[in-house]
């Protein structure tokens, strides 16, 4: 899939 | 989730509470860098500006909520309050922050992942919060001895980050595409800069005597 650009860290 | 972030989202926490009891125990902020505690209000702000729009889960959401309302009552605290303002030592916290802050943006607008808004503030969370401790640091060596409270507040602190660095390692290694290069050098970089904290801190715990950093 598409590089997790999404920030699921803190 | 992995039990390295979670173990370091936690000491995050605990070094937030720590700070919390010390200057609602003690009324006093002697020995806190109210110039840190203003970078890391910059860095949740600049880092959460996806707080409404991103939804990820309620645990990051609540986090998310409790790093910024926590970061500002801190700031307030030292500003605002009158018993605590009063302890405040601005001859001692004289470290020049906002040069960290102008650095922190500039190296953002070069290297980002997606030079957008969003992306450009969030590098630059990354790489202000990686030099945040630098004024508290400068403070302790300053102020000679260190405060019990204090001294476990910075070594959560620069512990929950550390934990991160785990984290990391057990992402790359279990996600096939996870790369987080400007989070993991900005890390690495951050926990670096507790080292000689940390060695002075595991001195005073193993002889059971007061922490000093060496001026």
């Amino acid at each position: 899939g598409p590089l997790s650009s999404t920030k699921d860290e803190l | 989730m992995n039990i390295f972030r979670l173990a370091g989202d936690m000491t995050h926490l605990l070094s937030i509470l720590v700070l919390l009891l010390k200057i609602y125990a003690t009324k006093s902020c002697s020995g806190v860098s109210r110039k840190t505690q203003e970078l890391y209000a910059i860095v949740f702000l600049a880092r959460y500006l996806d707080l409404f729009t991103d939804f990820i889960s309620v645990y990051n959401t609540f986090m998310k909520i409790v790093f910024i309302a926590s970061s500002l009552a801190i700031v307030w605290c030292i500003r605002v309050h009158p018993m605590v303002k009063r302890s405040y030592d601005k001859d001692l916290d004289t470290f020049r922050h906002y040069l960290l802050v102008a650095a922190s943006f500039l190296l953002a607008l070069f290297l980002h992942e997606k030079f957008t808004f969003l992306e450009i503030f969030w590098a630059f969370s990354i790489y202000l919060e990686a030099v945040a401790i630098l004024p508290q640091l400068v403070l302790l060596q300053r102020s000679g001895n260190v405060d019990n409270l204090t001294g476990q507040y910075v070594f959560f602190l620069g512990a929950y980050r550390g934990l991160y660095i785990l984290n990391w390692i057990y992402r790359y290694l279990t996600e096939p595409r996870f790369t987080r290069w400007i989070a993991c050098v900005s890390g690495v970089v951050q926990t670096a800069l507790y080292a000689d904290f940390f060695y002075y801190y595991f001195i005073s715990w193993k002889n059971n005597s007061k922490l000093k950093l060496p001026a």
